[in-house]
Parts: structure tokens; sequence; C-alpha cells
């Protein structure tokens, strides 16, 4: 039996909305300690690491681990039915084929539910070791996804530069090329429009801005992102969910031409 | 792309 009551509905809303283009089919996994999952995308670049903790719903039952295989975009279609202000349920019972999707409005005067048949999706998954990163910028999330959207007017791929200067995202394309620097800034009025940049040594990596795009789609998620570097790793881009989890997306970088 | 690293590269199946 697994029942998972989230009074912020809207947050698994926004999670679907951010990985839902990346990947098709994924496994949903849910123990005792949280709803997870963990897919990459067809072509094996990028992969998305989803955790949503116990504590973070206002109800949480799972007798047993149980792994419910979805259709993405079917389950978005579903969400998109609840309102933003609704409480979600999931339920399934043990053995079942289906997961259910209750809608509750705030003031309890409409429920909704939604069945979603499941399917069988070989699980396989990465392992990904803890890792020590030569860079690690935080910075306003609608930033970084702005720029990637004006970067990727021009080119097709971003060199992220970190040196003690600041974070530079860099392009080229046909019309010419684009430079944006950012420099630690911590004197800001809010925690969270501040951008930290711990450098342990330099680093500058490629990488295709088709990606880091569709990653960007996560900012409603949360008002800052995390973006670890490291020359012998792929880019960890980091979408903390308050109080909940994360959503991060890994992405092998490009090998500099 | 030819030049496109794959995640597999970094991490092991498990």
């Amino acid at each position: 039996m697994l029942e998972l009551r989230l009074v912020q509905g809207s947050l698994l809303k926004k999670v679907l909305e951010a990985i839902k283009d990346l990947v098709n089919d994924a496994n949903f996994d849910c123990s005792a300690t949280g709803f997870s999952l963990q897919a990459m995308d067809s072509s094996h670049v990028a992969l998305v690491a989803l955790l949503l903790r116990n504590e973070g719903f206002e109800h949480y039952r799972c007798d047993r681990n149980i792994s419910m295989g979805m259709n993405l975009g079917n389950m978005n279609k579903m969400l998109k039915c609840a309102g933003n202000d609704d409480i979600i349920t999931l339920k399934a019972d043990d053995g079942s084929d289906t997961v259910t999707f209750m809608f509750e409005s705030p003031n309890q005067d409409k429920i909704a539910d939604f069945e979603m048949k499941l399917m069988d999706i070989d699980s396989e998954h990465l392992g990904i070791p803890e890792a020590e990163y030569h860079a690690i910028v935080r910075m306003p999330s609608a930033e970084f996804a702005r720029i990637c959207k004006d970067l990727s007017s021009i080119g097709d791929t971003v060199v992220i530069s970190v040196t003690k200067e600041g974070v530079k995202f860099s392009t080229k394309g046909d019309i010419g090329t684009a430079n944006i620097v950012c420099r630690q800034n911590t004197t800001v009025d809010k925690p969270e429009e501040a951008t930290v940049i711990e450098m342990k040594e330099p680093v500058s990596l490629t990488f295709a801005l088709r990606y880091m795009n569709s990653f960007a789609k996560a900012t409603p998620l949360s008002h800052t992102v995390t973006i670890s570097l490291s020359s012998e790793l792929p880019v960890v881009v980091e979408y903390k969910i308050e109080d909940m989890g994360y959503v991060r997306f890994y992405l092998a970088p490009k090998i500099e031409e | 792309a030819e030049n496109q690293k794959s995640l597999t590269a970094y991490f092991d199946w498990y």
C-alpha cells in the first residue's frame, strides 16, 4: 500500500514540467525514506535525479519498496488537471498496475481522482559517486535560465569557465560570439539573489545549450541553482526543493575541439 | 554529435 499526500501539490506539477521533455518513461521509486527517480535521456548524455523526502509529505505511507514505471507525458497530462492550490495524493495498492492521483481543492469542495496505467520499464541505474568539485557556483535560477536562453539564440554550445574573476558563460555561432561574466555578489538584499562562487581550481567545460535550456525548466522549483563543475566529471545542475529534496541534472561535457 | 561524451563514460551501471 502506497499513499503519499502532498499539500503543496503544485510542487509535483512543477517537477513534471521540469523533467518531462528530457525523459519519456521513468521508474518512480518509493521507499520508507522518500519518493525518488533516476532517469537518463534517450541519448545517455543527461540524467535527472529527483528526491522528495518523506518528511515533506503531510501523510507518507509506503509499506514496501516499490518501483512504479510511468510515462512522464501521460503523468503530466494528469497532473495538469490539478489546480495549483490543490492537495495531491498518490495512491497505489500492492501489485496493482495502476496509480491513482487524487486532487483536493483547498476548501475540500472538489475532489477528483485520476487513475493512470503503470508500465514495465527496465530498471537501470547509474552509480553516481560522491565527488569533490573544482568549482561550485550558486546563483539566482532565473538569471541562469536567462543566460542559457540568450546564448542559445547565438550558438549551440556554452563554455562555462570559473576563474577567480567569476563565472563566464560563452558561446559562438554563425552570427558572432557572446560572453556573459557573473561575478561573486553577496551584497544583496535577499540571500537568494546572491551569486556565490567557491573555487578550488579554475575549470572550463563545454556543454550543449539544448540540455541546459531543458534543465532551466526547473526554475519555478527554486530561487537558486547550484552548478558544480569538475574537469573530470559531468556538470551537476541542482535545484533544491525547499524542505523536501532536490532535482539534479547531470550533463556530460563536449570534448574540446 | 561525435564530440559529445556519454554519461556512461563517467558512471557505472548497477
